[in-house]
């Protein structure tokens, strides 16, 4: 197929593509994008994510959070800040921001305020490299040398994975155990192997 | 909040829309 010119539409587009067309049940899909710092040092930044959620298990809801109380309100008070940033207003009264921010949503939220740089953290080390990162299972995440894949852990993740393409890198996590799948990489590189 | 680039508004904004959507199917 034809390569597209990389832009931020066609970027939701393609991860959303990728999470739902997939077998697996993957949580969320991050592009971390490829940049150069004011030293001309390649850094990943945020390029743009999709949040799918849990499985939903027929409880009705998503997993909730194993956060304190107190992480809660402060949780839901970024939430409210965020939103009324977003939505211009001073204060909200909307339900939605109220409920309970479960670990997996924060863990993709914090993540809009991180970068690596080439070499560092997962999406580092698969840019740097140009292969991927596949780590799979508690005890692996627990045990890694990056911090991300730590932090993934303890806010639930059972899966991390981070696939080089052209202009940065795709991650997918989940709070399930996936094992590697060759489909999944093939489809990262037809979605992401953008001309420019 | 204030340190949430202007480029990532955009993904922000989507989450939150998205979140309200499914708090409202729950």
């Amino acid at each position: 197929p034809p390569v597209a010119a990389f832009n931020q539409e066609t970027l939701q587009q393609r991860l959303q593509a990728l999470i739902e067309g997939a077998r697996e049940s993957w949580t969320y899909a991050i592009f971390w994008q490829s940049s150069y710092d004011y030293s001309g040092a390649t850094v990943l930044g945020w390029g743009d994510g999709y949040y799918k959620g849990e499985e939903d298990k027929g409880r009705g809801k998503s997993k909730s959070s194993a956060s304190s109380v107190a992480e809660q309100e402060h949780r839901k008070k970024v939430l409210r800040e965020l939103n009324s940033l977003i939505s211009g207003s001073a204060s909200s009264t909307d339900d939605a921001v109220d409920e309970e921010v479960t670990d997996t949503e924060w863990f993709f939220l914090v993540s809009m305020t991180q970068s690596f740089v080439n070499g560092g953290g997962l999406p580092g080390q698969a840019f740097f490299n140009s292969s991927s990162v596949w780590v799979a299972g508690t005890d692996s995440l627990a045990n890694s040398t990056c911090e991300r894949a730590r932090q993934g852990q303890i806010f639930g993740l059972q899966t991390i994975v981070c696939i080089p393409s052209e202009n940065g890198v795709v991650e997918l996590g989940s709070t399930e155990l996936i094992f590697q799948s060759s489909d999944l990489m093939n489809k990262v590189r037809v979605l992401f192997n953008f001309s420019n | 909040p204030s340190a949430v680039p202007q480029a990532r508004k955009a993904s922000l904004a989507r989450f939150l829309e998205k979140r309200k959507e499914r708090m409202m199917n729950a």
